[in-house]
């Protein structure tokens, strides 16, 4: 472990607990996009299936079963609970998600590590993380302006995967044979689909109105 | 092998 990476995952953390305080006190989900929480409950659970069988630390156990549990929790939230389903922007809310998922399925089956079941899958589950925004991002251009809970809900999700990305460049040079293409290119992948986002994000702050 | 440094992260 080191500060690249437990700053990454608690910006992660942190994105989770902005969306649920956000959904669970003002039962709004206004802003937010259905199918990318989606996307993310398959992109955990098809990368957390080892929870089980390999144990590497109760951090990482009590970690993974956080993100499992917000992330089905948000949808079952969206979905199901009537205060927080009204407020859910459907008409907006179309980008074809499911099409993303058969790709990202195709290209793990195809570029993977090992071929192995949970090899293959914990590498779909990168490749749909990358592009798992899509949707949200969609969504935010237009619903044109968003509440700031939602815009740093987007930015902490945005800006944790850029702290792996210094983690990785910092256990190359510390750690012998730290190499993972397919983690390092997906992971860069999703960091600059939200380069726009982070522009317009960081004007906000310059300029002091609200996420246009 | 990957098993050993790419699975400790989240």
């Amino acid at each position: 472990m080191n500060i690249f990476r437990l700053a990454g995952d608690m910006t992660h953390l942190a994105s989770v607990l902005v969306l649920l305080l956000k959904i669970h006190t003002i039962k709004s989900c206004a802003g937010v996009s259905l199918r990318t929480q989606e996307l993310y409950a398959i992109v955990f659970a098809t990368r957390y299936l080892d929870i089980f069988t390999s144990f590497v630390s109760v951090y990482n156990t009590f970690m993974k079963l956080v993100f499992l549990g917000s992330s089905f929790s948000i949808v079952w939230y969206m979905r199901y609970h009537k205060a927080v389903h009204r407020t859910y922007d459907r008409e907006q809310d179309t980008f074809r998600h499911w099409f993303l998922v058969l790709p990202c399925l195709v290209l793990a089956l195809l570029i993977h590590e090992k071929f192995t079941f949970l090899e293959v899958l914990w590498t779909f589950s990168l490749y749909l993380e990358a592009v798992a925004i899509l949707p949200q991002l969609v969504l935010l251009q237009r619903t044109r302006n968003i509440d700031n809970l939602t815009g740093q809900y987007i930015f902490l999700l945005g800006g944790y995967r850029g702290l792996y990305i210094l983690n990785w460049i910092y256990r190359y040079f510390t750690e012998p044979h730290f190499v993972h293409w397919i983690t390092w290119i997906a992971g860069l992948v999703q960091t600059l689909l939200y380069a726009d986002f982070f522009y317009y994000y960081f004007l906000r702050f310059i300029g002091g109105r609200g996420v246009e | 092998s990957s098993l050993s440094n790419s699975k400790d992260e989240l």
